[in-house]
């Protein structure tokens, strides 16, 4: 899990995951 | 003649690239997807796209633990639209989720933004044809994960990305030599502009109202000057000034920033290729018609280029 | 290539278009400032850091956990810097309800409602500690198997990390609330 400091309230956390062949870094913003 | 019938050649051999290739083939080796909890505010939301320089995100519903569609510029004239018919209801928009936005769009009585999905191993002309029929101009890649079938939201497809894509890998498009104006495709009857001095506010429902996404402003000899965008909208919210709405749509483009790119122009007589070719390098967004003078001709969007390609003029 | 019609309008440029609003005297508004094109990078970190005494933090964590309603595996004596999450996810009941109510989907499969995740706490330096989390698969609360026999996890090509990443946001929040 990746995550970047809380900015306006708001989390923001990621994970990189392969999808077939392919690399999506899914990034997931959610309020605090 | 020779032009028409290599044309011809041209656009069959990039249809047969669309059919032969997926959607899957356009996503780079590596890529980030920005996705937003719907519970989050509307206004967090918009510092998230404008801190991540992008116009449109996908949204999940994590009680649903689905999918719950795009949020995109449309969605921010909407509110827009809804705080200027209820002047009343500033405070909510400050407090507005963003898994409110379907009411609001009831509110006005919008037309709902269909969330039609392809799986990320259908092939691009199927993409293109979805993309076509969908109101955002945009379409999401939803596959299910193997061992829980949730949807998984793998990339979301643009026009931009797909014309980029045969740009970069249909060396036929160097072929499509026809001038534009003999191909049928400028919308230039149905152009509606403004003046540096309208109001914002008519010029936002003028891109509600039209399912258009710029509105061209020309000075009073028809000269184009400048464009106001959907996605400019953002910058208004942002700005808190959505209150303000009897600024003039010059003050309002005050606030786009400095890494705006500029609007594109090209005249009747351009050739398709060189149109690829500067979406290959460039992120244009559409191309304005203008004749000698610079006086608006008509309008060439990415939809127009893209529906041309796919089903001819 | 013949000469290309194609031009960027220089009114259309930011920095032109305010110059001539300025000097055509349309401004009545001039409070007006461009958004910031400088858009700070996003910094990411592993996990989330922390300074608090390691048992302070292994504390914190189970609190938050007990107060999410997720399980745990008991630590091992030589092991008590992980943690083995167990966690019913809600959002499966609510795909089960929009399938079939039994939970299961047309094909008949199970769709596992227990997600588990594996909290590890590193020691990054003196007084230095990061708490990592990691996706641990799935299991089904009948206690059926979930991985289909036939696919190895390698070989899984579509994996959606949502239901994973939205319980961390959950934990996180609930950590960074009671501290």
């Amino acid at each position: 899990l990746a995550t970047s400091s809380i900015k306006h309230n708001t989390l923001c956390v990621a994970s990189i995951v392969r999808y077939k062949r392919k690399y999506v870094t899914q990034i997931l913003y959610a309020p605090l | 003649s020779s032009v028409d019938v290599e044309q011809e050649l041209a656009l069959n051999a990039i249809r047969q690239v669309l059919k032969s290739k997926t959607s899957y083939d356009v996503l780079p080796v590596s890529f980030r997807l920005i996705v937003l909890d719907t519970s989050l505010l509307v206004k967090k939301a918009l510092n998230v796209l404008l801190q991540n320089s992008i116009v449109s995100a996908p949204l999940w519903d994590a009680t649903t633990s689905r999918f719950a569609g795009l949020l995109t510029s449309d969605d921010f004239i909407n509110v827009i639209q809804y705080c200027f018919s209820n002047p009343d209801k500033f405070d909510l928009v400050e407090k507005l989720q963003l898994n409110r936005l379907r009411d609001i769009e009831r509110a006005i009585g919008a037309k709902p933004l269909e969330t039609t999905s392809i799986h990320p191993s259908s092939s691009l002309y199927e993409a293109c044809t979805v993309m076509l029929r969908s109101k955002s101009r945009r379409v999401p890649l939803i596959d299910k994960d193997e061992e829980t079938h949730r949807e998984i939201v793998v990339s979301v497809l643009t026009q931009y990305r797909l014309l980029k894509f045969i740009a970069l890998n249909c060396r036929e498009t160097h072929f499509l030599k026809k001038p534009i104006s003999e191909l049928n495709i400028i919308s230039n009857s149905t152009v509606r502009s403004c003046s540096m001095t309208t109001p914002v506010i008519d010029v936002i429902q003028l891109l509600s109202e039209g399912n258009i996404s710029s509105v061209p402003i020309v000075n009073e000899n028809g000269v184009l000057v400048n464009v106001y965008e959907a996605v400019d909208v953002l910058g208004l919210i942002k700005g808190g000034i959505y209150n303000d709405l009897s600024l003039s749509v010059g003050e309002a483009l005050m606030r786009r920033s400095d890494d705006f790119e500029g609007v594109y122009t090209c005249t009747e007589n351009e050739k398709l290729s060189t149109l690829l070719d500067t979406i290959r390098k460039s992120s244009v967004h559409r191309f304005f018609v203008v004749n000698e003078s610079g006086q608006l001709v008509g309008v060439l969007s990415l939809g127009d280029l893209l529906r041309y390609i796919l089903v001819g003029s | 290539e013949g000469n290309s019609g194609v031009a960027i309008l220089p009114t259309s440029l930011p920095q032109l278009h305010r110059a001539n609003m300025l000097s055509s005297g349309l401004l009545q508004n001039s409070n007006i400032h461009p958004l910031v094109s400088k858009k700070s990078k996003t910094k990411w970190h592993f996990g989330i850091r922390s300074r608090s005494y390691p048992l302070d933090v292994m504390g914190e964590i189970y609190i938050a956990l007990k107060n999410l309603g997720a399980e745990w595996a008991k630590p091992s004596e030589e092991d008590l810097w992980t943690i083995r999450v167990r966690w019913k996810y809600s959002g499966s009941n609510q795909i089960a309800n929009n399938e079939a109510n039994n939970s299961q989907n047309q094909n008949n499969e199970k769709i596992p409602d227990l997600l588990k995740i594996v909290i590890q706490l590193f020691q990054i330096e003196t007084n230095n500690y990061l708490v990592d989390f990691k996706f641990d698969g799935w299991e089904d609360s009948s206690g059926a198997p979930v991985t289909p026999s036939d696919i190895t996890s390698d070989e899984i090509s579509a994996f959606s990390a949502y239901p994973f990443l939205h319980l961390t946001t959950r934990l996180i929040m609930e950590l960074a609330v009671n501290s």
